[in-house]
């Protein structure tokens, strides 16, 4: 109702999300819906979803939202396809194949593509793809929720549960802050929030920076000189980046770490 | 290279279709990530740690890992943060264990749980789906990670 949709509506729309299987799927027991829920009518902005519930008693297992970062990445490319997802994709994209430590052994794990103009999710205000931030992301998440929960009204009060990785370090606590104030004001608060498990999270700009370089050079990736050079040069207080700091940071990166891939640092980078 | 397989499949019309996927035509291809959306983005606070504060004050359940062969958001970075929360330590640092081998380091503290995970990038359940998911199992139980 909260969608300004009608009960039967929203459960017509629930089934109409079912998906059946997808192209070279091997046979599952769980069920899984994808689709559009609309955040925000007037300036046309839709975000998708892909929920894979549970295998074994989904209806008393927890739902987990995840995000992926970026800013502008997919959690449906990253989260639901390489990492959580019960899927892996063939090479090629020709199919998929089952992962054995997929999160769905344990909870019902809601992907969701965010902000619009990442992956499927879409605004219709072309102008909106270049105005994304924080504030505007969370704020559509919320609604999501909120519209989502109508759609499926089983997981209202179910243990809910955010979780992320690298720039969904942001995207995962400024919603739960969300959640928190929205359930303080309502007087019927229906998400249920228990908790935020955030991995290799953008949390904190001077933390995050200090403690960067400090892995570079603890990690043998970086020399002396260039470490001394970054420390002297770089104000990691200030969000402003000189040109002599971006210059040190620049000659770490293209002429010390060499080919490697930066976020896996001792496995080969893909040719 | 799995990001390729990704834009090859979600960008087979018989997949959107199965997954209600661009119904709308977007008017360009489905990818993992959006250079226009990088590129433009606007507001980014600067920290999260004042959020973090009020979510402990919530009663919400908090827990930071980080794969330890990341050098993007690396464990260094993630363990200068938490030090600046100022936390009061209920289990010191420890070896965690899966599958008879250390998972990683853990160290429980009042309203939040660090952990490390072995030999895992930035996508840590890419590298390390064993050691991911039994992370993930604790996370659930409100367990802190097994010693042995």
């Amino acid at each position: 109702a909260a969608a300004g949709a009608g009960v039967e509506e929203c459960e017509e729309r629930a089934r109409n999300d079912r998906v059946e299987a997808l192209p070279g799927q091997p046979p599952v027991a769980f069920a899984q819906y994808s689709g559009y829920v609309t955040v925000n009518e007037e300036r046309g902005r839709a975000l998708f979803y892909w929920l894979t519930e549970a295998a074994g008693d989904a209806a008393r297992k927890p739902l987990v939202l995840w995000l992926n970062g970026g800013p502008g990445c997919s959690s449906v490319a990253y989260g639901a396809s390489e990492e959580i997802g019960p899927f892996r994709i063939k090479p090629n994209g020709t199919g998929l194949f089952l992962n054995k430590y997929s999160w769905n052994r344990e909870a019902n794990l809601l992907f969701l593509e965010s902000p619009a103009g990442v992956g499927f999710s879409y605004t219709n205000t072309t102008s909106e793809l270049k105005t994304s931030g924080d504030e505007r992301t969370a704020q559509d998440a919320l609604q999501f929720l909120i519209n989502w929960m109508s759609r499926f009204p089983q997981y209202r009060h179910r243990d809910f549960y955010i979780a992320g990785e690298s720039y969904a370090g942001h995207y995962v606590p400024q919603l739960a802050r969300k959640i928190v104030e929205y359930n303080k004001a309502s007087s019927y608060p229906f998400i249920n929030l228990k908790g935020i498990l955030v991995g290799n999270a953008v949390t904190d700009n001077y933390y995050d920076n200090i403690g960067t370089v400090t892995y570079w050079w603890t990690h043998a990736m970086i020399s002396d000189h260039t470490y001394k050079a970054i420390l002297k040069s770089c104000n990691f207080t200030s969000a402003n980046v000189s040109r002599a700091c971006s210059r040190a940071m620049n000659y770490a990166m293209n002429h010390e770490f060499g080919d490697i891939d930066q976020y896996s640092i001792y496995t080969p980078s893909c040719a | 290279c799995t990001e390729t397989y990704a834009e090859k499949y979600y960008n087979r019309m018989e997949v959107q279709k199965a997954m209600h996927a661009n119904t709308t035509g977007i008017p360009y291809r489905w990818t993992a990530c959006s250079d226009v959306l990088i590129k433009t983005w606007q507001d980014s606070e600067l920290s999260m740690l004042p959020i973090y504060k009020m979510l402990m004050k919530a009663g919400l359940r908090i827990w930071v890992f980080s794969g330890d062969t990341d050098s993007v958001v690396p464990v260094t970075a993630t363990r200068f943060v938490i030090s600046h929360l100022g936390l009061k330590t209920k289990i010191r640092w420890y070896p965690w264990y899966s599958a008879g081998q250390v998972g990683g380091w853990s160290e429980v503290y009042e309203g939040l749980t660090f952990a490390s995970v072995r030999g895992a990038g930035h996508e840590v359940p890419l590298f390390q789906p064993r050691r991911a998911f039994r992370m993930f199992q604790a996370f659930l139980a409100g367990e802190p990670l097994p010693k042995s």
